[in-house]
């Protein structure tokens, strides 16, 4: 079945906070969420992998860049709430999604896409990707550019 | 606006491979999932956080259990090749997803989703969420269960 692509778009003005030393037991990624939701901060990508570490893991968050300040704040709070070892955040990032149909069965979309940026000398910094999404995040500085360069490496599958 | 969810998944039989040490510059997930798509890996979710170390990082990457193998054959290259510093990999996990529309305005779908696996004593072993997808990793055993709770909790908003 060919590739369909619904869509690829960028968000800039982007920030992520991270905590680490999360425990790693049931009950605190639901205790940090919401009270990031209780402070009113729209979490977009929230992204938990495997740290390596028995009992404990990181986890990432972005937001738009104006709610870093508050989220930093809640995330501190979180920290001490639970003990957990340290909070980092990073600015001045944007987020490029590849959207589409299917893209289990696609896994070379995410390899473009890496390979793309990796030709404009851009970094990755963090990804989430599922059936329906490629998500990226990069430093905005040359995320226009990245944009163009996909819309014409993507144009045969965009809709 | 009203939160709209698409639909509710499991995927049982998943296995996840980590990589650690990760050289975080340009080039590098490229050529990681290049080498994957070429063992005709499918690859599933992939996530990616914030290591916290300057200079690497780690990536995580899900497939069927019956790719385990050799996804974990073509890491240990990819180790070898690149020089990353360790290779873990975990099976009986399952994927469950929450699908929907705008999940950006009502993060609380992924906080819902949190408490409701929580009150199941289940953990949550990795996250990858988007604008379209909440993508949670769990243990398969109380999979089942945890899907049929889902349903219930999320009945009012699912088409
Ligand atoms: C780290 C966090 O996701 C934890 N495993 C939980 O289940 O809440
Ligand atoms: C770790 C990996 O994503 C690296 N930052 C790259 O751009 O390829």
């Amino acid at each position: 079945e060919a590739l369909t692509l619904t869509g690829i778009s960028l968000t800039k003005e982007q920030a992520r906070v991270t905590l680490y030393g999360v425990p790693d037991k049931p009950g605190i990624a639901a205790d940090m969420f919401e009270t990031i939701g209780e402070a009113k901060i729209f979490v977009d990508m929230i992204v938990q992998g495997y740290d390596g570490e028995d009992g404990s893991t990181s986890v990432s968050f972005t937001v738009n860049q104006s709610d870093l300040k508050s989220g930093l704040e809640v995330a501190v709070a979180i920290r001490e709430k639970h003990g957990m070892r340290d909070v980092q955040d990073g600015s001045d990032i944007a987020k490029i999604t590849v959207s589409g149909i299917g893209l289990r069965s696609h896994t070379n979309v995410a390899t473009v896409l890496f390979k793309q940026l990796t030709d404009l000398g851009i970094n990755i910094e963090m990804v989430g990707t599922s059936e329906l999404q490629v998500n990226v995040i990069v430093n905005e500085e040359k995320s226009d550019a990245a944009l163009e360069r996909l819309r014409q490496a993507f144009a045969s599958s965009l809709e």
